[in-house]
């Protein structure tokens, strides 16, 4: 025999859809609220890009004056050139070891062929190369390019999401409020379920 | 319009949260792909300054051996060429290695200042994407509502059975079985404790938040 009798359970179900009702409408609210976070990030992002902007070309200024000033070096005769050639020869085999020592210990696998390859770098190098820091200059090269990828990615990206936040935020459901807001709620329970809440073929029918 | 009611314009509700469900997922997918590639992490740029990780080290090293150049402060002679003075033969050349290494340091400090923006602008995307994260978090069950309400029935919570369990070995204490269907979903089983009388006006309450708790769980997975 049911402990509660329909009228009961009825009403249990129309008391616990009041809470599931206040439950949407929250969480619409709360989409609301997600919505101009969104918003409110993006516009910070803005302004950082315009800041980023700026930093890179401060930063691009800057590396194009150290590669001028290592071409006008680089133009210049190698006039150190017997006391730099014997330092070179000496320096090579040390940085050698040092680094295959490294490499040994903290790497492990491949030693062989590294050293192969470091030793024909050191042979092709130049110790003006070394003198006018050209490690350091290759390695800024080599950030800028990293930089600028990283930023490129980013900025694709962001410019397809940015595309489909703007038409879902155009959506009539963010820019028009409800004039009528017996049907604005339409989560109104208990009375009845609104209309638009029902199977379009249902309601064609 | 077929739905001249609704709030939401000639289209209905589940017309509207349909679309931006999809939506949402679309943005999602446009935007994680890029938090996991390696490329996106930011640069390290203790590595430029010498200070880099071993791993690191290693990476450059296998990669090209400019690696090993950043071990020359181990070794006297590689530090003896740095300190060569050709001003004797050449002024003029003394005068542009300073430019150089002058200009040098600005660069490697304003590609250093260029890697924070570059961090913060990527923390700002990151803010962006949990917010995408959380809009479907927070949105996904109720833009399925319009797909789980083909019922006549006007309620969105539809009590069939309570049950009263006596206590015994399994249950010590009297607990009320409550089954109840959110929307179209399967039948869900709330279990209260004795001592909450279905009676009571709260009891209806916390029946619905559980199961609505239970329908997201299942709605996540």
């Amino acid at each position: 025999d049911p402990l509660v009798s329909d009228s009961e359970l009825q009403e249990m179900s129309t008391q616990g859809s009041k809470y599931i009702d206040k439950e949407i409408q929250n969480a619409v609210k709360g989409v609301k609220e997600i919505k101009n976070l969104i918003e409110k990030t993006n516009e910070e992002r803005k302004s950082l890009l315009s800041t980023l902007e700026e930093a890179k070309k401060k930063k691009e200024d800057a590396l194009e004056e150290t590669r001028d000033s290592e071409i006008k070096l680089k133009a210049f005769p190698e006039v150190c050139n017997e006391t730099m050639m014997a330092l070179w020869e000496e320096c090579k085999p040390c940085l050698k070891q040092t680094c295959m020592k490294f490499y040994a210990r903290v790497c492990r696998s491949g030693s062989g062929l590294v050293g192969r390859q470091l030793e024909e770098f050191l042979n092709q190098s130049s110790p003006f190369y070394f003198w006018m820091n050209g490690d350091r200059i290759d390695s800024l090269l080599e950030s800028d390019r990293q930089q600028s990828h990283v930023l490129d990615a980013m900025q694709d990206s962001f410019n397809r999401v940015s595309g489909i936040m703007d038409t879902l935020f155009q959506d009539r459901f963010f820019t028009h409020e409800p004039q009528d807001t017996h049907y604005f709620s339409p989560f109104n329970f208990p009375h009845r379920r609104p209309h638009f809440l029902y199977p379009k073929s249902r309601l064609v029918r | 319009s077929i739905l001249p009611l609704s709030p939401y314009g000639p289209l209905g509700f589940h017309d509207v949260f349909q679309s931006f469900l999809e939506m949402i997922h679309q943005a999602q997918q446009a935007m994680d792909p890029q938090f996991h590639r390696p490329a996106f992490q930011p640069l390290d740029m203790d590595f430029m300054r010498g200070g880099a990780d071993n791993r690191t080290v290693c990476k450059e090293i296998r990669h090209n051996s400019t690696g090993c150049l950043r071990m020359k402060d181990q070794c006297e002679k590689c530090k003896e060429i740095l300190s060569v003075d050709c001003s004797t033969n050449n002024p003029a050349q003394a005068q542009l290695r300073q430019e150089l290494n002058d200009s040098l340091q600005v660069a490697e400090l304003l590609t250093q200042r260029y890697n924070d923006l570059l961090q913060s602008y990527q923390r700002k995307m990151l803010s962006t994407s949990s917010l995408l994260e959380q809009l479907n978090d927070q949105f996904s069950w109720v833009s399925q509502l319009a797909n789980l309400t083909q019922g006549e029935d006007p309620a969105y919570l539809h009590v069939s059975t309570v049950t009263t369990r006596t206590p015994d070995s399994d249950t010590p204490s009297q607990v009320t079985e409550v089954v109840v269907k959110l929307f179209d979903s399967d039948p869900i089983t709330v279990v209260m404790p004795g001592e909450f009388p279905k009676d009571n006006p709260k009891f209806m309450d916390t029946v619905a938040e559980k199961a609505l708790q239970e329908y997201r769980r299942k709605k996540r997975e």
